[in-house]
């Protein structure tokens, strides 16, 4: 049997409103360690990595490791149902073919549950070598939200150049072109407003915006943002989720032909 | 010309 509670059910939402455009369909392993789920985009250009603790549940019980396969636009639709202050049970037993969603609002007068078929998943989980990354920049994620929006407006790709002078955001397209460059700014009052960039060699990559953009989804999840980049591997662009993990977007550069 | 990497081109199945 697998049991989750999660009393701020509202992180479920946004978790799903994050990937369910990007990706169609996914196994979620439940295990002693957590709620996880990998799975990429159907052009297997971009990849998605989910990670909720079993200690950032307020309940967690998995008594045999299972994979539920979950078509995300269904799981979606479901969790939309619930309110925003409810408490999310997930809950499946052994051998069964659904997966039981309840919520509670918080003064208990409201309990709704919806029970959700499973899907038999064919996909292939990746292993993601460790790396040490040229340069990690850490930024407010509304910011790079905005720029991602912005310069989308002007062309379908963007290039990330990191220097010492800081991080440059650079795009061009029919109109003209456009760069934004931020720096490091660790004056602010609030933590959550810093841009913090950890140089170990410059490098310089470019990423199809459309992809950035539906990375960016996951801003209400975490008000900072980590983009870890290296001249040989796809980008990693990392939301923390409170204290109880991380949803992680790898995306593969592009290269001249 | 750009060519799209895949992420099959740097991660592999385990």
């Amino acid at each position: 049997m697998f049991e989750l509670r999660l009393e701020q059910g509202s992180l479920l939402k946004k978790v799903m409103e994050a990937i369910k455009d990007l990706v169609n369909d996914a196994n979620f392993d439940c295990s002693a360690t957590g709620f996880s789920m990998q799975a990429m985009d159907s052009s297997h250009v971009a990849l998605v990595a989910l990670l909720l603790r079993s200690e950032g549940f307020e309940h967690y019980r998995c008594d045999r490791n299972i994979s539920m396969g979950i078509n995300l636009a269904n799981m979606a639709k479901i969790l939309k149902c619930a309110g925003n202050d409810d408490i999310v049970t997930v809950k499946a037993d052994d051998g069964t073919d659904s997966v039981t969603f309840m919520f509670e609002s918080p003064t208990q007068d409201k309990i709704s549950d919806f029970e959700l078929k499973l899907m038999d998943i064919d996909s292939e989980h990746l292993g993601i070598p460790e790396a040490e990354y040229d340069a990690i920049v850490r930024m407010p994620s509304a910011e790079f939200a905005r720029i991602c929006k912005d310069l989308s407006s002007i062309g379908d790709t963007v290039v990330i150049s990191v220097t010492k002078e800081g991080v440059k955001f650079s795009t061009r397209g029919d109109i003209g072109t456009a760069n934004i460059v931020c720096r490091q700014n660790t004056s602010v009052d609030k933590p959550e407003e810093a841009t913090i960039i950890e140089m170990k060699e410059m490098v310089s990559l470019t990423f199809a915006l459309r992809y950035m953009n539906s990375f960016a989804k996951a801003t209400p999840l975490a008000s900072q943002v980590t983009i870890s980049l290296s001249s040989d591997l796809p980008v990693v662009v990392e939301y923390k989720i409170a204290e109880m993990g991380y949803i992680r977007f790898y995306l593969a550069p592009k290269i001249e032909e | 010309p750009c060519l799209q990497k895949k992420i099959l081109d740097y991660f592999n199945g385990d």
